[in-house]
């Protein structure tokens, strides 16, 4: 079985060059994940 | 091997000297009987250790970061001819049987053994899981899935391996199956899904805060045409900026429960009652459209930073999906119409005033043996 999220998040701005802003995954393609850990983070 | 080797041993030579005479006719039957019986364990064992070494070598090559192509076969293409809805309604009313008391542990263990799941996470004592389709859908001890307290952060729905995740930015929204092979969100989606695009943004936009995705889901059953869903593309253009997706594979041994991976409002679910075909890494790479055309529930509503849909796309083995905020809601029944293809099933929750609101870590849905 699999799931499939699909979701709107905040993304950087181009023109600002600031790739701490927006969106990121904090996973790797293959990698285990568990209920609750993290998959991504936004900084705004 | 050798146990049961000495096993069918001992039977053989009790059934010779139960029969008495007519010695050499006995004898050459019971050793035709147990030598098919360790043909047929040395059968599966060596289908076993081979799964094993092309299991290793799968996650050996991604590790090495190799990408798997698309490659359709023969084997895949057999597959469509396979009553598979029957063979996983069979599979599940076989596991659904219950074992008696003493056997329980048994198998439970066995079933851990063979797809390495962690029993010591199991909620209750293994001798309370009446059949293995119970244990299949085990709750877990209290604090064994911590939630990440970082409140920016989008939380894992399943245990499972991440296959793919990016950010949909193609014409189409098209998310990568296997390299060489892709297929579209909406179709994934479905026809009537809120999912914001770019050729449609203002409009859905003021839809999303004024008066969402109700309106559009009336006209659910017309715009879905008998087509396979392969040539249904019904939102063309390309999606708004910073709409992302992540596809989590959940093997056979792993934890089966969906929890939501945000506060989220969830305004309806779609059930596509498509076909049950296996869900695992050669599947992906042979079978074109699997995550389109296997059978699946969504779910779509809103989060704080706007819209969230989730998939969840059954199997052979796990061909149906419970949802905990609409128990009524039956998938995997038999098929009574012969077309493949049928429009999807829609209920959305908002305008029967039933909003249903669900908190991160929540549990919302769960697969199902069979």
């Amino acid at each position: 079985s699999t799931v499939v999220l699909v979701f709107q998040a905040p993304t950087s701005e181009s023109s600002a060059k600031d790739e701490s802003s927006g969106f990121s995954f904090c996973v790797k393609k293959g990698e285990r994940v568990r209920v609750g850990s993290a998959l991504g983070r936004w900084h705004e | 091997t050798s146990f049961f080797a000495k096993k069918v041993h001992q039977a053989a030579q009790a059934r010779a000297s139960f029969n008495g005479g007519g010695r050499a006719d006995s004898n050459g039957g019971s050793y035709l009987v147990p030598g098919a019986t360790v043909a047929t364990i040395l059968m599966l064992g060596a289908l076993h250790a081979r799964r094993l070494y092309e299991d290793k070598k799968v996650e050996e090559a991604r590790e090495r970061g190799v990408e798997f192509e698309f490659q359709p076969d023969v084997k895949a293409s057999f597959l469509r001819f396979l009553p598979l809805r029957t063979i996983s309604r069979f599979w599940g009313h076989l596991t659904s049987v219950e074992v008696p008391v003493w056997l329980r542990p048994y198998l439970c263990r066995a079933w851990a053994r063979a797809f390495h799941s962690n029993l010591e996470e199991v909620a209750l004592p293994l001798e309370e899981y009446a059949s293995l389709q119970e244990f299949f859908v085990r709750s877990l001890k209290e604090g064994s899935r911590p939630i990440d307290p970082d409140p920016k952060c989008l939380i894992s729905p399943v245990d499972g391996i991440v296959l793919r995740f990016g950010e949909l930015k193609s014409t189409g929204a098209m998310i990568e199956q296997v390299k060489g092979f892709s297929y579209s969100v909406a179709s994934l989606l479905g026809a009537n899904s809120i999912l914001p695009m770019m050729a449609e943004r203002t409009h859905k936009e003021d839809d999303l805060i004024d008066n969402p995705p109700i309106e559009q889901g009336k006209k659910s059953w017309w715009r879905v045409s008998l087509a396979s869903p392969r040539v249904r593309d019904p939102v063309p253009g390309c999606p708004v900026k910073g709409l992302f997706y992540c596809v989590i594979y959940l093997k056979p041994g792993d934890y089966h429960r969906i929890h939501s991976p945000a506060d989220w409002k969830i305004l309806g679910r779609r059930h596509f009652s498509g076909r049950l075909f296996p869900l695992n890494e050669r599947a992906t790479r042979t079978i074109r459209n699997l995550y389109v055309e296997n059978e699946r529930v969504v779910l779509e509503g809103l989060w704080q930073q706007g819209f969230m849909g989730m998939a969840a796309i059954g199997a052979t083995n796990i061909g149906s999906i419970e949802l905990y905020i609409e128990p009524e809601l039956r998938t995997n029944c038999p098929k009574k119409k012969l077309l493949q293809s049928e429009p999807p099933e829609e209920r959305f929750y908002e305008p029967e005033g039933v909003e249903i609101t669900v908190k991160r870590g929540d549990e919302v849905a769960a697969f199902n043996m069979g």
